[in-house]
Parts: structure tokens; C-alpha cells; sequence
């Protein structure tokens, strides 16, 4: 009855709620973990200290070298057709204005296309992108491209609506990236109500023009680390199921959702575990990974060091699209493993929680899957995550207890079970 | 050992579903 006393200690039981509790002293304690900042470093050694008093195993840190940028002061004002005062986020890896700022006239386009269509008229100004919300993956484009595309057209800064499903006029921030050989400009995410407003100005034929200061600054990398803790196997300790979420946010915030949710139901999985008795065949790596909001940097590095052991990786998993309301396990894997899983996730049958989607992924794993691991990922309801995703609205006021009790409980009986079984998970 | 050398288990999938079934 492994899976049922499971699900009980942590839905119904003595430690329902404790991944809440645990998250909440952390992030009241620490609050945000920008790469580089000091508030990643603190949270580091309290969660060193927390896995080590926990009981958990060959609790370590292994370092990693990860970017440091920070935002600095920034502000925005529309000085024509009207003054008004815009709430903004720069995007990571932004470099700032001059000092003094930048004064430029707006172009507002609402694709990349559109963009192409009036280069013209970009040059010397201020390019804002309204494009709609077309979903995450699509949408995101404009924040990670933006600024290069905007640049290749003569732009002097780029201005982009935030990515988000929904919004009460909050800007979301989140990482950009610069292209060799193009100018670099100033880029910021402004909100879905100041976007769409310029995109009404402009169609209106109104000039618009907007002052920009910001003071973003790259500094050298530096030390960060990736914190491993496990539950060592009983008859394969070589072998490993890994259960992971990233400790690191953005600096708004206090990244409770993105991805303080995934990393405490991750360590939540192997506190089950333990506090049950249970000691699984293979090993039960718990990873907090460091600086995933810059490119999976402290992931890549893992990968690197430890690749040469992927023939022992039975199963990686991570948990960075929320810990609301779980609806299944995204998975990708061989057609047996798939099967296996099905049946593993029937385990679930009391949490109503049995589905298995396709897709297994998450920025920190993707390493194994595309090298043949098979990978999951806790699929939840989604409905909110974007509402808050990467933004000051990322507290522990947008978790849920309850939720995050059902979401630890599948992530622990799917990692124990595949750590406990017989074989290693069949590969292609 | 956990895989077979040649990487394909030897087990049906009957026998592994009874195995998971244990775990309920």
C-alpha cells in the first residue's frame, strides 16, 4: 500500500501542507533569487542546511558558474500625446540607457512582420511590440527576439508587451538574449494595458513619445551551485531517478509560483519517502537548480559533469509550470516506458490524478530527454500560472496548501515507484 | 542487474503491470 500511505501522509495526513510551510519561510525569509544575487546565495545555504536536518542523504553543492545582471533603476514616461508614467520590467541580460536616458518617437507594431513591413520607419525610434497572447511558447518569441529584431531595423530601444494571459497592469519580466553582430539596445517588457493603448494612439495618427532610463548593468559571473540531496538505493544506489525544480527566480516577486512550488514539491517527494520508511532499490536525487531563469545555466552544467553516467539515469523529472491542481505527468519516452508510466500514474486513482500526457520537458532536464532519458513533468492546471509568471504578483499569496499537497503526493509515488521497481525504465 | 546487458528486459508487461499494481 506504498502508494496510498503516500498519498495520505501528505494529502490528509501529519505533514499535509508542510511544501507550503516550507516555501513560505523561505521566500518570507530570503525573497526573490535573481542569478548573481545575494538572495540566491542565502537561499543556497539555508536549503544545504534545511536538506542536511531533513535527514537526507550525501547532502551537497556542486558549483556552478552563472551570470550576474541586474536591473538597476529604470523608469518610463510617455511624454506625447500625454504625459503618463508606465510601469516597466527590463529583461534580463538588458544592457541599460546612456545616462540621461533615452527620448525617442514610437513605432508600434503588433508582429515581427509588421516590423519587416514599415523598417523604414523604425530608425531612431522606439519600437512597441502589441502582439496578442497566443499562448506561451509562441508569444514568448517577442521578449527573447525583440530587441534583435528591433536593432536590425535602426531601433534605439525596444519596448514589449508583457507575456501574460491576463493583467491588472503588471509588467513581466524574463530573460532576452542579443545576437552577434547586432546592436545591442535597451529592452523592457511594459504592460498589456500601456501596449495596447499606444497601439490605439497610434492608430489614431497620434505621435508618441516616450523617455526611457534604464540602468541595467552585466557584471563578471559568478559562484553559484546546484543543491543535491538524494535517498540512496538499496540494491542500485548507481542508478537514479532524479526529481528536480529550480531554486532561482526573478528579482519581483518573491518567485513562490516560478519556481519556489516545483523545488519544495520536489524535496517534499523525498521527505515522504523518508519520513515513510522507505528506502527505494535506485537512488532518489532531489536537484534545486541554480540559475534557470538565464538559460538553464546551473542544468547545463550538471549535465556536463555527470553525462557520462546517462545509461544510469532511469528517470528525470521537474516540476516549473506551477503546483496548482495537477491533472496528469507529461512524459516522453519509449512506447514500453510510456505503458509502464500509464500504469504507474493508475497508482493515482484516489487523487483522481491518472493522466499521462504527452510532452514530457522542462529547461532543466531537456538535456537527458534529448539524449534518450525518458522525462516527466507535473502537468497542473495552468489557468492562473501566466497571470503572475515572472512578475511582482509571484508570491506565496497565489499558492494553494491543498494544491500543492496533491501535487507533491503524485510527485512522490511516480518518483519512488520508478525508483523502486525491478528494472530501470525501458529507452528507445 | 536492473537492465538486462543487451538493454531489453526479458520481463512480459503483464508481469511489470502486476509489479506496479503492488504498489497501490
Amino acid at each position: 500500500d506504498v502508494a496510498k500511505a503516500i498519498i495520505n501522509l501528505a494529502v490528509y495526513g501529519k505533514y499535509q501542507n508542510r511544501s507550503y510551510e516550507r516555501l513560505g519561510l523561505l521566500v518570507d525569509t530570503v525573497g526573490p533569487r535573481l542569478s548573481g544575487s545575494k538572495n540566491l546565495e542565502k537561499a543556497i545555504q539555508i536549503m544545504y542546511q534545511n536538506l542536511q536536518q531533513d535527514g537526507l542523504e550525501n547532502v551537497h553543492l556542486e558549483q556552478v558558474r552563472i551570470p550576474h545582471w541586474e536591473r538597476g533603476e529604470e523608469s518610463a514616461v510617455m511624454l506625447e500625446p500625454r504625459i503618463h508614467k508606465m510601469a516597466i520590467l527590463g529583461l534580463g541580460s538588458s544592457i541599460g540607457t546612456p545616462p540621461g536616458g533615452i527620448t525617442a518617437e514610437v513605432l508600434v507594431v503588433a508582429s515581427f512582420d509588421e516590423l519587416q513591413r514599415r523598417a523604414s520607419e523604425a530608425r531612431g525610434k522606439i519600437i512597441v511590440y502589441n502582439q496578442p497572447y497566443t499562448g506561451y511558447e509562441k508569444t514568448v518569441q517577442y521578449r527573447v527576439q525583440g530587441a534583435v529584431e528591433a536593432a536590425k531595423v535602426g531601433a534605439v530601444a525596444s519596448l514589449i508587451q508583457s507575456v501574460a494571459s491576463f493583467s491588472i497592469y503588471s509588467p513581466h519580466t524574463g530573460i532576452q538574449k542579443y545576437q552577434d553582430g547586432v546592436p545591442k539596445i535597451p529592452t523592457a517588457c511594459i504592460t498589456v494595458e500601456d501596449a495596447e493603448m499606444m497601439s490605439r494612439m497610434a492608430s489614431r495618427g497620434n505621435k508618441i513619445v516616450i523617455h526611457l532610463e534604464m540602468g541595467a548593468k552585466t557584471y563578471p559571473d559568478t559562484d553559484s551551485f546546484n543543491t543535491v540531496a538524494e535517498i540512496t538505493g538499496s540494491m542500485y544506489p548507481e542508478e537514479v531517478v532524479l526529481v528536480s525544480g529550480h531554486l532561482d527566480s526573478w528579482d519581483v516577486g518573491q518567485g513562490a509560483l516560478d519556481d519556489g512550488g516545483g523545488a519544495f514539491i520536489s524535496w517534499e517527494a523525498l521527505s515522504l519517502v523518508k519520513d515513510l520508511g522507505l528506502r527505494p532499490k535506485r537512488t532518489l536525487r532531489l536537484v534545486l537548480w541554480t540559475a534557470e531563469e538565464q538559460g538553464g545555466i546551473g542544468a547545463s552544467q550538471y549535465y556536463e559533469l555527470h553525462k557520462a553516467n546517462i545509461s544510469k539515469y532511469s528517470l528525470v523529472m521537474e516540476a516549473d509550470s506551477g503546483t496548482f491542481l495537477p491533472t496528469g505527468l507529461q512524459f516522453t519516452g519509449s512506447d514500453k516506458a510510456r505503458a509502464i508510466m500509464k500504469e504507474v500514474m493508475n497508482l493515482l486513482q484516489p487523487l483522481n490524478v491518472t493522466k499521462v500526457f504527452s510532452n514530457g520537458e522542462g529547461t532543466d532536464i531537456n538535456f537527458w530527454i534529448q539524449a534518450g532519458v525518458p522525462g516527466a513533468s507535473l502537468r497542473d492546471d495552468l489557468y492562473k500560472y501566466f497571470f503572475f509568471h515572472h512578475s511582482h504578483g509571484d508570491t506565496m499569496t497565489v499558492m494553494d496548501p491543498k494544491q500543492m499537497n496533491v501535487a507533491a503526493a503524485v510527485w512522490a509515488v511516480v518518483a519512488y515507484v520508478v525508483a523502486d521497481m525491478d528494472e530501470m525504465l525501458p529507452r528507445s | 542487474k536492473a537492465v538486462f546487458k543487451n538493454g531489453v528486459s526479458q520481463r512480459t508487461f503483464r508481469e511489470i503491470k502486476e509489479e506496479i499494481a503492488n504498489y497501490e
